[in-house]
């Protein structure tokens, strides 16, 4: 599932 | 999260510090590559925007913050503080060859055209590239200090560590994404020829590493 609204790795 | 991204992270963290206490103790950037670690500070910078944006964890937030001011506070050693030992004329990586292509990469592929995507994906891209000045100025000068070579495996092993998180997180999330995968193999096939170089020579012998 892809969130454009945040990156959860760094 | 899971155990092969934590890891990654604390090498990656650990890493920064590495290269971060070398100059700082040392008083002085000999050896090191101003260029990539503005490259680096770059990478952070468009990277973590999204710190302004949404809010994912307080692990994940205080870490994007501790890589930025780790980041630019080791550019102002090497630019400003103890400048005097930078060596830039053996720091002679022509950056422009990475930027172009790489800005216009992210432009053409990226999961949504807007800035903040557009800004990541540009991050994901130079990152994987942005080391090459620092292997470019150890294959000018043939050599580099023990500590820096340190620096480097850490640096190398964080994003090999990611390629496993992928792996993990795709068997067990179905998560993929598919441009920082890329990117990331790519990142990690430039290390390669460092961990021989490392494993042969830094940890066998002692001191320098020189190449042939």
């Amino acid at each position: 599932e892809y969130d454009v609204y945040g990156h959860d790795e760094l | 999260m899971n155990i092969f991204r934590l890891s990654g992270d604390v090498c990656h963290l650990v890493a920064i510090i590495i290269l971060f206490l070398k100059i700082w103790r040392s008083k002085s950037c000999a050896g090191i590559s101003g260029k990539s670690q503005l490259l680096f500070a770059l990478v952070f910078t468009t990277r973590y925007l999204d710190l302004f944006t949404a809010f994912i964890s307080i692990y994940n937030t205080v870490m994007k913050v501790v890589f930025l001011v780790l980041a630019y506070a080791t550019v102002s050693l090497i630019y400003f503080r103890f400048r005097k030992s930078y060596d830039s004329e053996s720091d002679s990586f022509r950056v422009e060859f990475l930027l172009v292509p790489v800005a216009g990469l992210s432009f053409l592929e990226n999961y949504s055209f807007t800035p903040l995507e557009i800004l990541w994906t540009f991050s994901i891209y130079l990152e994987s590239v942005a080391i090459l000045p620092q292997l470019f100025m150890i294959t000018k000068t043939g050599e580099a200090e023990s500590i820096t070579t340190h620096y480097l495996f850490f640096l190398g092993l964080y994003r090999t560590l990611y390629l496993a998180n992928w792996v993990w997180r795709y068997h067990e999330e179905g998560f993929f994404d598919q441009i920082a995968v890329v990117s990331g193999v790519v990142q990690t096939i430039f290390y390669c020829d460092f961990f021989y170089l490392y494993f042969t020579r830094v940890l066998r012998g002692s001191g320098k590493m020189t190449l042939p």
